[in-house]
């Protein structure tokens, strides 16, 4: 799974995630990726988030909408709302990771797998790649 | 020089420091740099930010080092089904598809769907022919069909079928 999200000059947010899905998938089986809420969700008001992991516990935990939502009733960065919403879904017995981004340009990641191509880069200045967890 | 944010990922998974193959550490960190030079390029010409993930996700959907496009796993019966989705959080229009094979770029299809403004989710052969009326570039199935991907599936395959350590995506 791949991902994208960001903020523009505007402040307006955008998310997008794109996916090959489960190796040995069967019976048509879809995760959180394309379902709105899920595994992708942007919203001005709050931040914008794109998902990868156990599709099916991302699903259950409705994870970038709740991120959403903590940030935007719950009153926390992206980045702590996106830690929170990690930590449940490794309760649930997930492993996965987000990206996110606020309005404000305040963001990151959190992950629970040893791993996660990930990278951020800001007006001005370099990008920044990574892959393991002490990265 | 206005201020702008894109982050990027290219999926979680049991990749550790040592184990990883030195020419997928390389590839992958290559990948991610290619696509936030793509997304920020978007950015930096004072593009929106929908325009600026779609960039960056396009070019990983070409890199066979990413679970998405053009490196996607195999289902069980040996096919690529492409998903994906993308929000704009300024209206809160969405688009996604599912279960996609020939469209070479599947967030570009999420983002007619989006831009089309009748449906949010389309799906399976539906999705693939709304593909061709949009004129999103087209591929034959077996464009995304490589053979590293068909040999993780095997050894899934052997191994019980379900990739419970998420080592392949």
């Amino acid at each position: 799974t791949v991902g994208a999200v960001a903020v523009d000059a505007q402040g307006h947010v955008a998310a997008a995630t794109s996916t090959g899905g489960l190796t040995a998938k069967r019976w048509g089986r879809i995760g959180d990726s394309p379902l709105i809420g899920a595994g992708t969700y942007a919203d001005d008001r709050a931040c914008a988030t794109s998902c990868t992991g156990s599709g099916e516990i991302f699903i259950r935990a409705v994870a970038a909408h709740e991120i959403a939502a903590l940030v935007r009733f719950g009153k926390l960065g992206p980045v702590d709302a996106a830690g929170s919403v990690i930590a449940e879904i490794g309760a649930m017995g997930g492993k996965g990771g987000v990206i996110t981004v606020g309005p404000d340009g305040t963001g990151g990641w959190a992950f629970n797998t040893p791993g996660m191509y990930r990278g951020i880069l800001r007006s001005g200045e370099a990008p920044r790649v990574a892959i393991y967890d002490d990265e | 020089m206005s201020e702008w944010t894109l982050v990027i990922h290219g999926g979680s998974g049991s990749m550790r420091r040592g184990v990883l193959p030195e020419a997928e550490d390389e590839g992958g960190r290559a990948g991610l740099e290619a696509a936030l030079k793509a997304g920020g390029a978007a950015l930096d010409a004072g593009g929106s930010a929908l325009d600026a993930v779609e960039a960056a996700v396009r070019v990983m959907e070409d890199d066979p080092h990413f679970n998405a496009g053009r490196g996607a796993v195999f289902s069980w019966d040996g096919a690529n089904e492409l998903d994906a989705a993308i929000m704009d959080g300024t209206s809160r229009a969405a688009g996604a598809i599912s279960s996609v094979t020939t469209t070479r770029n599947p967030v570009s299809l999420a983002r007619k769907v989006m831009e089309d403004g009748r449906h949010v989710l389309l799906s399976g052969a539906g999705a693939d022919e709304f593909s061709r009326d949009k004129g999103l570039e087209q591929v034959e199935p077996d464009y995304f069909a490589l053979a590293e991907r068909r040999r993780q599936l095997d050894e899934i395959k052997a191994g019980g079928g379900f990739d419970s350590a998420m080592k392949y995506g």
